[in-house]
């Protein structure tokens, strides 16, 4: 219930992303301590997170949707179904509501919003940029380089590289009331969690058992423990009864909450809970046009680049100035084809791509762009207006002499039908002459003074009527 | 491993629980 800013810049310290290391090893390395603070073993783990940006998370309380729904749930059912390697309880949670507290942003999503209340903040932005500090709600809410991962935490223990715990007394909370059970919070030992980074921008989360007024540490002295493993910036996590640690999934610290029977300790159902991953890719699901593969985007696409495959790429020639670079190459404006649209449309073709034949007369090209029928100088051109009328005189011609040739021989036929008939009727007629009525019988003449060898038999026999 | 529900009593709150005052 400290003061809330809603525009503005506040103090904080942002830390540039490290340079990528393409195949890094394993993303987190987690070491187990057992240390000494004013003679009392203190147990804890310290996590180093290489390429924060794709291998850390802010989860809500059993998954998406869990601050909304006022959900908690330990840490482990919330880290195993997210595939952490590495998992801690988060920010804080209001006990008997679940309500979350503070700013959160999970995996690019806003989830709430504190209004520019003034608690330690931590969060990755989206080029990877490490933030650790106060911030106002206008911040909180940036969209040129937006947060991807955001949660807020109370007190900012070391701020570039020096303890920074007065200064964040002075500024989260500003009420004497409250300062009596804040020094407290402040001062009394208990089980601890924190976040921040290294100078090698490496993410760093912190984990010591304890229980509060009997065991564990206090704040001075995590502070201390982390400036030792050069730590630069970082912020205090929820503790007590809340401060978990699960790894590959299963519980590996010793919450200092009572089960329901008082002889065993059990997990506290907590709210948001800090993930170390294998890295995701950047956004996820790489725009959507590729596979996250080692936390590298492998685009589905020949012609999608980029780390997000969110680039169309074409080649250098970029379609020749001619198309549009598509996520199936270029598609070429009208009267260009080919794979880089650098080549003309081929003649009797037009259009997009040259997909359309041309419809003019005459076969002519028509303008590549348009298809406007043009009559072109080009010669392929039949000019089949002069050519037509010899086509056609030809075809005419054609036609004519074959009906006129046929007109003749049929003409002539008829003749010589007509003539056929006439010589057979006369022929007929003639021999109807002679085989009708009387006969007359004219011997063959005498040839060279013979009668012929028929007529020689013909005078012996009787006469025979039916001589021809 | 189901560990059972914990009683929610080792508390260590920056704040007092009842609120002194509004947000302003």
């Amino acid at each position: 219930d400290c003061a809330r800013v809603r525009a503005g810049s506040r103090e904080q310290e942002s830390w540039p992303p490290p340079p990528a290391t393409p195949g890094a090893s394993h993303p987190a390395a987690v070491r187990t301590f057992v240390s000494h603070f004013e003679g009392r073993a203190v147990a804890g783990h310290l996590t180093r997170v290489a390429a924060p940006l794709r291998t850390f998370s802010v989860l809500e309380p059993g998954g998406p949707g869990g601050c909304a729904q006022r959900r908690r749930a330990t840490v482990e059912d919330t880290a195993v179904p997210a595939g952490c390697l590495v998992a801690q309880n988060g920010g804080f949670f209001r006990m008997n509501t679940g309500e979350c507290l503070g700013n959160v942003v999970s995996d690019g999503r806003l989830v709430s919003s504190s209004g520019g209340l003034q608690n330690a903040q931590f969060g990755i932005r989206r080029d990877g940029t490490l933030v650790t500090g106060y911030l106002s709600e206008e911040e909180v809410l940036d969209s040129v380089n937006p947060f991807v991962q955001l949660l807020s935490g109370v007190v900012w223990l070391i701020r570039n590289g020096s303890i920074y715990i007065n200064e964040s007394q002075v500024t989260e909370c500003d009420e004497t009331q409250e300062t009596g059970s804040f020094s407290k919070f402040v001062n009394v030992i208990s089980a601890r969690t924190a976040v921040g980074h290294d100078r090698k921008g490496q993410l760093v989360l912190f984990h010591a058992d304890g229980q509060t007024e009997q065991r564990g540490i206090n704040l001075w002295e995590m502070a201390e423990f982390l400036l030792k493993q050069d730590v630069v910036n970082a912020i205090n996590l929820d503790g007590g009864g809340s401060a978990t640690f699960v790894l590959n999934g299963t519980l590996a610290s010793y919450p200092s909450d009572h089960c329901q029977d008082n002889m065993w300790r059990c997990p506290r159902r907590v709210s948001t809970v800090v993930c170390v991953h294998e890295p995701h890719c950047q956004p996820p699901n790489c725009s959507g046009h590729g596979t996250c593969v080692d936390g590298h985007c492998e685009c589905t696409s020949h012609f999608w680049r980029g780390a997000a495959c969110s680039e169309l790429d074409c080649g250098p020639s970029n379609c020749s100035q001619h198309g549009l670079c598509t996520e199936t190459g270029c598609h070429c404006d009208a009267g260009w084809t080919g794979s880089n649209c650098s080549e003309e449309c081929p003649l009797g073709w037009y259009g997009p791509g040259c997909q359309r034949p041309c419809q003019c007369e005459h076969q002519c090209p028509c303008d590549p762009q348009t298809g406007n029928c043009s009559i072109s100088q080009v010669k392929q051109c039949l000019r089949p207006t002069e050519a037509t009328p010899r086509a056609g005189e030809m075809a005419f011609f054609t036609r004519t002499t074959w009906l006129a040739l046929t007109l003749i021989l049929v003409f002539l036929l008829l003749i010589s039908i007509v003539v056929n008939v006439n010589l057979l009727l006369g022929s007929k007629t003639e021999r109807n002459r002679h085989l009708d009525g009387d006969y007359v019988y004219h011997p063959l003449q005498e040839m060279n003074g013979e009668l012929l060898v028929a007529e020689k038999e013909q005078t012996e026999d009787t006469c025979n009527p039916f001589k021809d | 491993l189901s560990s059972g529900v914990s009683r929610d009593d080792d508390l260590l709150l920056p704040y007092p629980l009842a609120r002194t005052r509004p947000s302003r």
